[in-house]
């Protein structure tokens, strides 16, 4: 199904992102 | 409490996005963040478009918390 694939990869992408966040701290520019 | 905590965190990363204090967050206040996060401009863009519930093209407070706490409640069960 395209449409779980999708959704798992925006899952990974957004725990990417937030991870990211999460470990500058400082948080965006 | 870890609600509170998590939505605190939520806010805290939002008003650093929103830069200009604008009270949103557009797409390209997010490709901003290219320079200073491991992230292609692909992932931003996706990342923006799953946490734009509403696909006006403005992430909300509510809309980033959203995306936040459901993160959060996944990968701290």
């Amino acid at each position: 199904d395209p449409n779980m694939k999708a959704g798992a990869t925006s899952e990974g992408v957004l725990a990417n992102f937030f991870n990211s966040l999460l470990s500058k701290k400082t948080g965006c520019p | 409490a870890s609600q509170v905590a998590v939505l605190r965190k939520a806010q805290e990363f939002f008003q650093a996005c929103d830069v200009e204090g604008k009270g949103f967050i557009a797409r390209s206040d997010m490709q901003r963040l290219h320079e200073e996060l491991p992230l292609s401009l692909q992932d931003l863009e996706d990342v923006f478009d799953a946490l734009d519930a509403d696909g006006n093209g403005f992430l909300t407070p509510e809309e980033f918390a959203t995306g936040f706490s459901h993160f959060f409640s996944q990968s701290n069960p």
